[in-house]
């Protein structure tokens, strides 16, 4: 059990490096178990250093950097151990334009082999979607679900800023 | 394995009988704030037989089952549906699985698996039967991401480490 | 001072009720001190309630609720005792495109009598702003503030988007 | 009160001198995540005097300071200028007021106000004595509103009360 739980995470930091470097070019990631010889119990340490910054804590990261962070290596566990599906809330709110379609971007490749569900406000994720569900409130705390085209949700953006 | 539908009924803000087939791909959930997007991720979650009331949003069973607007009232139960294709990873199972998990206000719960009734820890046993292993990192939020970010990814650690050496045994 | 408080306490829940109906139209709010008594060291309850929805615990509301439900409150505050500046960093970052647009319209109100500084990647707030500044890193790791007009923004967000 | 002008030199990802104009109405700072937007935020609540590190997202104060970059060495202090105009809310004051602070990697700090060196105190007093009160609620970011919903709001009921029996006295 102990080279089992050691090859997954060298098999994790290897993918971990990877998408971190997608999502932050020019920067260097890692991860250390900081107990070597006690693997399984051992805390690990996430290193993510952007190009440029100084190596320190991850606190000292951005908002939109830390959930870069954590969506890089949220990917490379999957690209290791691919669940079947996959289900996110919101994760790109934080993020900035670019970002956002890169992450967006990635997930349009993961859809081939894994079955992704996003909830998202953001229009760039919208557009790499394959089915889009709306879920309305018409009636007041009455929850219901229709199809839309993305051509509805961008109309009904423009008529909202109308308004 | 391919999630096929979902079927909600007096499920958080669902009181009507609710249908969403889900396609291969990418799908996205779209809508107002508090329209119902992350109720429909609670309802997944706890079919799956998620126990923990925290990790569906919930401090008390009953916040699961409808509780009114200004024109319904309050419904009886919670029931949720999820029917899923097994394309081989469960080997003694048919090609279609439905899960299906009922709550009562009373506080009485009943599960079925393909329609016949069954017990919380036959559903637990099947996925975590599957050679997809549990379904540990399969729901990712805000919250959910802090916890990676501070550390806390033993779990996911594990699961990639059970599921390799799972593969190693079929191989053998 | 006791009474002060109170006085207080009541225009802020009157200043509440008031924005919580604009962000939440045939919604409900109400501000109470649990300990009537004892008003300055009373824990205060706050309700909010949008339409249909029955009133429970304020942690049912969903992430995008529960922003504007904070939101109401902090400018429900800025109503009754206006600071002259008020700094606010991504809060729109949860919220749909309709609350984004409620939230940047009262802001582009409340901007005439309080400086108004706003952190966001949102273009419907950036609408609002009579000054927009860009914060760049061209030089990895090292920060530079330039101006920009809001059609530099759009024209950089095209360029996003066709890479 | 107005505020008129910042400048940022060596603070967090500021390294060259760096001049930021404040015009009236509402400014909006855009950028791509992590260039250093909340870090200008930061830099305010510092020269206004903040002492509590966690309130600037630091741990320990020489991560107030340049740290350094591919190209440029980290530097030996963080110096950050806020030019004000008094419109008659600080009735002994000049109409224009800068306030200066700047922290040695070697843990000394200076401050300054008019040009004139003076101790950390008598900046809290200029900006707790003026008719803007406290600046207790001028920086709202998530954590923030979190602490609001939660019910966190005693500090701000107070400054209201605060005020507005400030009020009460002049009209006596
Ligand atoms: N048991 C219940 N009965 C009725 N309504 C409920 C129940 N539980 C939760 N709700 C309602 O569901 C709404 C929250 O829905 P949800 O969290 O799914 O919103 P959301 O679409 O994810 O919104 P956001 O974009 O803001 O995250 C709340 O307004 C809440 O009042
Ligand atoms: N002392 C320091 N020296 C150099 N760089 C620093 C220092 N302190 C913080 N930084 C850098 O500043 C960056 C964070 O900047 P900031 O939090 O202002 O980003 P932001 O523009 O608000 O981004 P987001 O949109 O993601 O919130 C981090 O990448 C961090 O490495
Ligand atoms: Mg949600
Ligand atoms: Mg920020």
């Amino acid at each position: 059990a102990r080279s089992r739980f050691e090859s997954a995470f060298t098999a994790v930091r290897e993918e971990f490096r990877k998408t971190f470097h997608y999502f932050f070019p020019g920067g260097e990631a890692d991860l250390k178990l900081e107990a070597a010889d006690d693997p399984f119990n051992s805390p690990v340490q996430i290193i993510g250093r952007p190009e440029g910054k100084q190596l320190k804590r991850l606190a000292q990261l951005s908002d939109g950097e830390r959930a870069m962070l954590g969506i890089s290596l949220l990917f490379a566990f999957y690209a290791v151990r691919p669940a079947p599906f996959l289900f996110i809330d919101e994760l790109d709110a934080p993020l900035d334009d670019a970002n956002v379609l890169k992450f967006a971007s990635y997930l349009a490749h993961l859809k081939n082999d894994i079955q992704v569900f996003v909830i998202t406000h953001n229009k760039r994720t919208m557009e790499k979607a394959d089915t889009i569900y709306g879920v309305t409130m018409e009636e007041p705390g009455v929850s219901k679900i229709i199809s839309v085209r993305l051509k509805d949700v961008k109309r009904h953006h423009v008529a909202v800023e109308e308004t | 394995m391919k999630l096929k539908e979902l079927r909600l009924y007096g499920f958080k803000s669902f009181p009507n009988k609710t249908v969403l087939e889900l396609s291969r791909g990418m799908t996205a959930l779209v809508g107002p704030n508090g329209c119902g997007k992350s109720n429909v991720l609670d309802s997944i979650r706890w079919v799956l037989g998620e126990q923990r009331l925290s990790q569906v949003r919930c401090s008390k069973n009953d916040e699961l089952v409808f509780s009114g607007s200004a024109r319904l009232p309050e419904q009886g139960y919670a029931d949720v549906s999820l029917v899923m294709e097994n394309e081989g990873e469960f080997i003694e199972l048919p090609s279609e699985i439905e899960l299906r998990r009922r709550f009562y206000r009373s506080g009485e719960s009943s599960f079925w698996i393909n329609r016949e009734e069954c017990r919380l820890k036959e559903i637990e046993a099947i996925l975590r039967g599957g050679a997809a292993g549990g379904r540990l990192y399969s729901v990712f939020d805000a919250s959910k991401l802090a916890g990676i970010v501070g550390g806390d990814i033993h779990n996911l650690l594990e699961s990639a480490a059970g599921v390799l050496g799972f593969r190693e045994r079929r191989h053998e």
